[in-house]
């Protein structure tokens, strides 16, 4: 464990529970998308699968729950939570994330690291992090509504990346055996992304200021 | 060895 990896986990900790927080706290989720939000939560339940069977660490262990009680707890707001739901841009958000779940499964079954069941569906789990953000882009480029979306969200979602990428810096400079090529090939392909998503959040932002009638 | 599969990344 490094301090970038520890600082990276926490960001992308907290991006979590702040989205979390905001739709609970307005109970709207008008600009989210539930199908990104969806694919975050497959990820980390498909990455997890050794929870009961691989001991790492305490920490480990209790933020592998937390990830995926929180990112449930998200899907389940914007799904069943009788207010929330309402806000829910179903019209807007029709990414067929379908196609990103099989073409994710594919490349598991082709490039990992061992063929076992968890290995490909470790790997799975990491390329279907890297493009889960796409439905949230896409319903972003249309609705252009960041009301949701916080900046804190935004903020902490990029610390997340730019931590992780140092992390995977720092133990290619430290360590013998770097063998994080999935990880970290997927994790650049996810902050391109990311700075894509970033990109047309910072264009809508700047079109709502303007639009704000001067107060 | 047997870490090589063990991924300790979240």
């Amino acid at each position: 464990m490094n301090i970038f990896r520890f600082a990276g986990d926490m960001t992308h900790l907290i991006s979590i529970l702040v989205l979390l927080l905001k739709i609970y706290a307005t109970k709207s989720c008008a600009g989210i998308s539930l199908k990104t939000q969806e694919l975050y939560a497959l990820v980390f339940v498909t990455r997890y699968l050794d929870l009961f069977t691989d001991f790492i660490s305490v920490y480990n262990s209790v933020m592998k729950v937390v990830f995926i009680l929180t990112s449930s707890a998200i899907v389940w707001c914007m799904r069943r939570h009788r207010i929330v739901k309402r806000s829910y841009d179903q019209a807007l958000d029709t990414f067929r994330h379908l196609f990103l779940v099989l073409g994710c499964l594919v490349l598991a079954l082709i490039v990992h690291d061992k063929f076992t069941f968890q290995e490909v569906f470790w790997a799975f789990s990491i390329y279907l992090e890297a493009v889960a953000i796409l439905p949230q882009l896409v319903l972003l480029q249309r609705s252009g509504n960041v009301d949701n979306l916080t900046g804190q969200y935004v903020f902490f979602l990029g610390a997340y990346r730019a931590f992780y990428i140092l992390n995977w810096i720092y133990r290619y400079l430290t360590e013998q055996h770097f063998r994080l090529w999935i990880s970290c090939i997927s994790g650049l392909v996810q902050t391109a992304l990311y700075a894509d998503f970033f990109y047309y959040y910072y264009i809508s932002w700047k079109n709502n200021s303007k639009l704000q009638l001067p107060s | 060895t047997g870490d090589a599969c063990t991924h300790d990344e979240l």
